[in-house]
């Protein structure tokens, strides 16, 4: 699982 | 990427470097808050730490390790190369309450309980309230200096650019995430005062200075 969540901004 | 979320980043990258680069060639940090630079280097690293883990693009990468990089700049020069010019008496902001309820809020208020995803979250929340010692600063000395003024100005139009493109977002992706959508908020709502005395000063080439 992606833990970064896809935060795609900065 | 649209172009709401583009302007805003530039908007972003803008601020920062003309931080940078007033505080280098003035050779001094007067009227900048520290303790806001501190903040702002926690809200990099706590965010950016996804550089090890998650790719999304270049343009991505590249931008986190400029801010990371520009925001431990400003604090090498702030506190080790101009130290002497650092105002500290009127930074007197506590930044524990910052810090602190901003931990706590990101365990109570988080989209998932894994180290990276609180971290991250804690970022957003830390963000939206981390140019508060700024704006105290700026209301103890009752005056900005003009560059300090455009630093500030570029800072608070970043977020409040990132709120059309999150309502571009959510119409065309369907993109809802409302915890950074709120602090976004939060955060834009914090600079409307300054803002106000932006436009009606400092744009009128006055130097903004408090009644």
């Amino acid at each position: 699982q992606d833990s970064s969540f896809g935060h795609d901004e900065l | 990427m649209n172009i709401f979320r583009l302007c805003g980043d530039l908007s972003h990258l803008l601020a920062i470097l003309l931080l940078l680069v007033k505080i280098w060639k003035t050779r001094s940090c007067a009227g900048i808050s520290g303790k806001s630079q501190i903040l702002f280097a926690i809200v990099y690293t706590t965010r950016y730490l996804d550089l090890f883990t998650s790719f999304v693009s270049i343009y991505n990468s590249v931008m986190k390790i400029v801010f990371l990089s520009a925001s431990y700049g400003t604090l090498y020069l702030m506190f080790y190369k101009f130290k002497p010019t650092y105002d500290h008496n009127h930074d007197s902001f506590r930044i524990l309450y910052l810090i602190v309820p901003a931990l706590v809020l990101s365990f109570v208020i988080v989209h998932a309980y894994t180290l990276m995803e609180v971290l991250w979250t804690y970022s957003i929340y830390l963000e939206a309230v981390a140019i508060m010692p700024q704006l105290f600063m700026v209301s103890r000395t009752g005056e900005a200096e003009t560059i300090t003024s455009h630093y500030l100005f570029a800072l608070g139009s970043y977020r409040a650019l990132y709120i059309l493109n999150w309502i571009y977002r959510y119409y065309t992706e369907d993109f809802l995430d409302l915890i950074v959508i709120i602090a976004g908020i939060v955060q834009t709502i914090l600079y409307c005062d300054f803002f106000y005395l932006y436009i009606t000063k400092v744009l009128k080439g006055k130097r903004l200075s408090l009644p």
